[in-house]
């Protein structure tokens, strides 16, 4: 399983939360515009929250936040 | 298996309800207007309660609880 | 195998069955009017019970209980 | 695998039979109008009955019993 | 795997066939009109025959017997 | 897997031959006119013939021998 | 994995062929006009030969001979 | 896995090439006109070669020769 | 996983190179015009090359060489 | 799974990030202009991401960037 | 896993890059005009570049560079 993100504008984060018992940031990845960011869901993260401007592709469709 | 959530307005919360005998929330994420989550069933995570304007993609479909 | 449970009125209940030889109640979860529950089928739960106005959205359809 | 049952009229009864050399009724849950169950095929349930006005959602399609 | 059966009439009987070097009828269960049905194959039960007016859901398709 | 046969007419008999290196009739079901017989292929039963008139759903689609 | 044929005519012959380094006729079964064979690729049969009028239904579509 | 091999004229052969480092013929089944083969890939076949006119379903589509 | 190919002119050659550190060509198929194989990949074969005038069906679609 | 990427300008790269508790970049693949890389998620990558003007492929639909 | 590789020109090159810590160019293959290579991922080979005038099919759809 993985999901896609295409960044709409600079400044765009991809956060990892750890896996288990708790809940935390591992790793969050800066995206200028335009650049493509495909992650997985892995031993180490089990979700994942993207903040700014974005495009995102998943196994239950595309969703984007330029529009609110 | 993973939900994506977008949140349509500020203070969107997701909640991680404890699997096992008791259920319990272990963990609850805010979202600001337009951050997106996608976030997985885990061995730690097997009910999931998001509270606030959201739109929430899910295998058997979307669903947004900013129409009522 | 999840389900997913949207609260259409105040005090939408979701009531988890124990699973094995006795069925009983061992969870119940309030919703109010909006939030969005999604809940899977586990080694605990192996049939769930919803009471109130609410749209259920599960592997073989929606349906909603608003209209009787 | 699980079935959906939606309480179309009060006290609609769903049966299980258990699984086994056996067929015997070990659990009947009831329904008041408009209530939702989601019940799986378990180690214990190899065979489900309902009783009563309801639609009934499965992999092979819903079926109501309240044209007869 | 599962099979669902709507009785049109009173009457209807669901029988389940032995597993095994044997063919042997070890359950019969009656539905009246409007009971409705779902039965797995199990490690006891490998054929099901079905007397009476019915609605029978399968993975192959649906088929009745009230148009003969 | 499993087949699905609707007997047309009286007299339908549904064969089960055996699995192994020799391939002989296990066990013949007499259907009357209307019942339904749903069959699984089992540890014992690895091809089924089918006499008379009747309607036989599959995976591979469905199949009558009344108009021949 | 199973075939399904519908004898077109008397006298037609579903051969079933050895699996293993050797390739011989196992099996021969004559089949009547109108009567249906469903057979499955076993551990001893990994190919089946269909002499005579027949309709053959496939996971790769129907093919029929009544044609030529 | 099988391909299913439909003769359109005399004399087609069906060929089994051995699995493994070498590459030879160990079978060559001879149809007439209208026999049908469905022949699976075993531990001993890994490429199947088809000589005459032949129609040939395979699960990436239907192939026919006689066209050239 | 398997590919077919079916030679649109004399003399097309489908070669099978070798699974692991080194690639090479462990055998050669020559095919007349009209004349169809169909390949598995193996524990001995991870590419397979084809040169000559084509056809070649595949899990991701069908292509040819004769219009180039 | 993988993902495919045709670089639609010189100097695309296409960058390797490890998979476990720390995230870097293991490796950078530079492309020329119309030259097509596929790439696996492994052992050792868990994320992937595309700097320049690309034509990414996924399982959940196609991106470029070239319209920003 | 396999892709698809139609070489469109004289002198298309198909590159395997090593699997592991590592990424290296462990094989490169040459097709002439109008050649067809079908590559797999393999336990050597876990990323794939391709050179020059091809159309590429892969499950996520087919591409070509020759627009360019
Ligand atoms: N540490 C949590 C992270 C998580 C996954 N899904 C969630 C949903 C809600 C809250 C937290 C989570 C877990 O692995 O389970
Ligand atoms: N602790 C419960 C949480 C849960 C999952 N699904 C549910 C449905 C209803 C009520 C509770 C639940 C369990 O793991 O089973
Ligand atoms: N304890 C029961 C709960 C249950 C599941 N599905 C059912 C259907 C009907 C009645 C009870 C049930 C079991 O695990 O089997
Ligand atoms: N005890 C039976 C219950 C059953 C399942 N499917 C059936 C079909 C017909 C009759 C009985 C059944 C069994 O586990 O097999
Ligand atoms: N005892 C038989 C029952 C059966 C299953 N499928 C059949 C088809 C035909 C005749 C009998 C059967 C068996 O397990 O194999
Ligand atoms: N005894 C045979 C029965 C059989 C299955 N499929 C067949 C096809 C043709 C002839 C016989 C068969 C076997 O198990 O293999
Ligand atoms: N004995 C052969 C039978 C066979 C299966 N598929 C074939 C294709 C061609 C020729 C023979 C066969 C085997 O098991 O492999
Ligand atoms: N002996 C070869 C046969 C083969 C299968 N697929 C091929 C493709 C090309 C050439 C030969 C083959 C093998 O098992 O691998
Ligand atoms: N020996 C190589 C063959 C190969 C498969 N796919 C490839 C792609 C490119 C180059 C070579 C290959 C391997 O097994 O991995
Ligand atoms: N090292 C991380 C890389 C990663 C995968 N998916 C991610 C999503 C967000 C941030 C980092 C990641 C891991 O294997 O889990
Ligand atoms: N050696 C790397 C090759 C690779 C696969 N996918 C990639 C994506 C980006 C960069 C390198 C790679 C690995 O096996 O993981």
């Amino acid at each position: 399983d993985y999901i896609v993100v295409k960044a709409l504008d600079n400044g765009v984060t991809i956060i990892g939360l750890t896996r288990g018992k708790d809940t935390k940031f591992h790793h969050s990845e800066k995206l200028d515009k335009g650049e493509i960011m495909v992650a997985q869901f892995t031993e180490h993260t089990s979700a994942i929250k993207i903040r700014g401007k974005a495009e995102v592709l998943t196994k239950h469709g595309a969703v984007r936040n330029d529009d609110l």
